[in-house]
């Protein structure tokens, strides 16, 4: 992997693929 | 770059644009029909995590056409196009 | 969308922002290291074309850290950002 990869270990355990400027976000990420 | 961090404060994380970065892509993927190629890929960057996808065509497309549409309409863009200008065009834009 | 048809005219098309994301996208795999995601992706989506690349990080790496630089940078970003906050500070900024 390249130094521009992603971190192997995301922080959460859970991702969403939702739009991360939308309002209602954190309502899915959580 | 600023990441959220725990407790609420601004640090600097380019790993949090590349992990959202890394996350788009994958829902691209597979929205576009290439799970051989979305699972390899998570493979790949050793992610094996569980992923709950947006709506087709998801994020990435959707936010890349907001700005080529964009791109597109302006008129330095327009008069500029010619196949030979528009790779330099687009990221100068 | 608006395409650069034949006769050098501009004309919207979607088949081509789809086109240059899925390119970006392929540039993206690659300079991450993923190349048999790379590789997987072409086959899996008929790509028949030729392709010339950019340096790394690639065009979308870069493209995405600008947008996501300037939301974590936004003065009511940083201020605001409590989680439930977030989402909403972008639109506004």
């Amino acid at each position: 992997l390249s130094e521009y990869a992603p971190p192997p270990n995301p922080n959460s355990d859970h991702l969403v693929a939702a739009n991360p400027f939308d309002d209602n976000y954190n309502a899915l990420s959580y | 770059m600023y990441a959220k961090g725990s407790k609420g404060s601004a640090v600097p994380s380019d790993s949090q644009a590349r992990e959202k970065l890394a996350l788009y892509v994958y829902e691209y993927l597979l929205h576009m029909g290439a799970q051989k190629s979305a699972q390899t890929f998570l493979s790949e960057i050793r992610w094996e995590k569980n992923i709950m996808l947006g709506e087709p065509p998801g994020f990435l497309h959707s936010w890349w056409c907001v700005f080529w549409d964009l791109y597109c309409m302006a008129p330095d863009c327009r008069e500029a196009c010619a196949p030979s200008s528009e790779p330099k065009a687009f990221p100068d834009f």
